[in-house]
């Protein structure tokens, strides 16, 4: 598992609006995978890793979505009904946004990146197919960090929950978090109307491809041949 | 609730509410 040359995506414009200028700020620093190098190679060690990282990238995803403007101002339980829908779809974004510009292979952190053979050892084949597809999406759309910390925002106000108490509270924010994408769509890219909406029309995929994930991984859990953090089993168990 | 208690707790802790 190596090190991939990362190509980025220069913005264009200058950012001036304030709820995405805030996301930039609030992105999570980078996570390690740290495998474990007294583990011999194997499907268990591949799924313990990314168990392990999906654990502590949850924590620091959950101090993120704090500070999503407009998002601590909800109930505790929306914030909480919130996060346990959408956990999966914001840790696929990231692996995806890490992906861009690496060909055909999954980051899940710079010290693990794996391949479609990779994949296919840990079981993960129609995952990576998954994720891959998403990775070819935003490739081809050329996605800006910018774009991709309001996207993510998006896909977790728009969760869909069932038990969500203050509607108008929740659409508030999907409200504020879509205007923010829009005005820094038209900064970035003035001469494309129909950008942010095609931005948005990705999220269907996201949402299948984590839908995919959480399943996958619940009969990881029911197999119990993969220790899994307290945090993880609970976003699971959650579904 | 009681299920999700870490969930619960760690956006209990230190929230510094944000909005503009």
């Amino acid at each position: 598992l190596s090190l991939p040359q990362k190509k980025t995506f220069l913005g264009g414009g200058h950012v001036e609006n304030k709820v995405v200028s805030h996301l930039l700020g609030a992105e999570p620093e980078k996570i390690y995978a740290m495998p474990d190098p007294a583990l011999p190679d194997s499907d268990i060690k591949a799924l313990t890793t990314l168990c392990d990282l999906a654990d502590r990238e949850l924590v620091v995803n959950i101090g993120w979505a704090k500070h999503i403007p407009g998002f601590s101002s909800l109930s505790l339980p929306d914030q909480m009904s919130l996060l346990q829908s959408a956990w999966m779809e914001i840790l696929i974004l990231r692996v995806v946004f890490r992906s861009l510009g690496c060909e055909d292979q999954l980051v899940f952190a710079e010290d693990y990146v794996m391949n479609e053979e990779q994949a296919k050892l840990a079981g993960l084949q129609d995952l990576y197919t998954a994720i891959l597809q998403l990775v070819r999406k935003y490739t081809s759309i050329k996605l800006h960090r910018e774009e991709f910390v309001t996207l993510k925002a998006i896909a977790l106000a728009n969760a869909d929950s069932m038990h969500i108490e203050d509607w108008v509270a929740v659409q508030r924010l999907q409200d504020s978090l879509h205007a923010a994408l829009q005005e820094l769509v038209s900064v970035l890219h003035p001469e494309d109307g129909q950008r942010a909406g095609r931005l948005i029309m990705t999220l269907p995929l996201l949402r299948q491809t984590a839908a995919k994930a959480v399943q996958h991984f619940c009969n990881i859990k029911q197999d119990g041949r993969v220790p899994m953090h307290k945090l993880f089993l609970e976003l699971l168990e959650a579904h | 609730k009681e299920k999700h208690k870490i969930l619960h707790r760690l956006l209990q802790n230190s929230t510094s509410p944000v909005d503009l």
